[in-house]
């Protein structure tokens, strides 16, 4: 364990954390992709499958747990609960999953670094998660006016893998044989989806205006 | 042959 992976796991923790306080405290979800929070679930249910089999340690099953148990509540109650469900934006929130899932899915069955089930789930957790947000970015590119919930939510879940970069790079000098190319690219390619929300975020916060997405 | 070595990130 490093400081950048503390950092990034602490920084992830945090965006589920804002969006499940946001959801529970004003009842609403208004802004925020269900699709999204969908291969969020997904992705957690397909990386930590060995969460039972290989214990690495307190903290890393304490981890899987939160972020398991945090992405489907998010997923239920936006889904199931009374109040919340009539602030989903659904007419909005049109991004078809499978047009994430199936690429992903192909991709890790032809690029993984072992050809078993549980190997090829998580590197397909991998890929899914560096498009995931794409749903999210999509409708807040739609509602154009997002509100400060929203924004760090995305902020935070695009910090976490930023941080997780630096983490790599850390371990890369550290560590003898650490290699790990499809993390990596993944990883690259998921910070970048985030880069231009964060130009608009940063110039937002910069002139203390509100953050608005070009049309 | 390497036993599956677990990764150890979240």
């Amino acid at each position: 364990m490093n400081i950048f992976r503390l950092a990034g796991d602490m920084t992830h923790l945090m965006s589920v954390i804002v969006l499940l306080l946001k959801i529970h405290t004003i009842k609403s979800c208004a802004g925020i992709s269900l699709k999204t929070q969908e291969l969020y679930a997904l992705v957690f249910a397909t990386r930590y499958l060995d969460i039972f089999t290989d214990f690495i340690s307190l903290y890393n099953t304490i981890m899987k747990l939160i972020f398991l148990a945090s992405s489907f509540s998010i997923v239920w109650y936006m889904r199931q609960h009374k109040i919340v469900r009539r602030s989903y934006d659904k007419d909005q929130d049109t991004f078809r999953h499978l047009f994430l899932i199936l690429p992903c899915l192909l991709l890790a069955l032809f690029i993984n670094e072992k050809f078993t089930f549980k190997e090829v789930m998580w590197t397909f957790s991998l890929f899914l998660e560096a498009v995931a947000i794409l749903p999210q970015l999509v409708l807040l590119q739609r509602t154009r006016n997002i509100d400060n919930l929203t924004g760090q939510y995305v902020f935070l879940l695009g910090a976490y893998r930023a941080l997780y970069i630096l983490n790599w790079i850390y371990r890369y000098f550290t560590e003898p044989h650490y290699v790990h190319w499809i993390t990596w690219i993944s990883g690259l390619v998921q910070t970048l989806l985030y880069a231009d929300f964060f130009y608009y975020y940063f110039n937002s916060w910069k002139n203390n205006v509100k953050l608005q997405l070009p049309a | 042959e390497d036993k599956e070595k677990p990764h150890d990130e979240l």
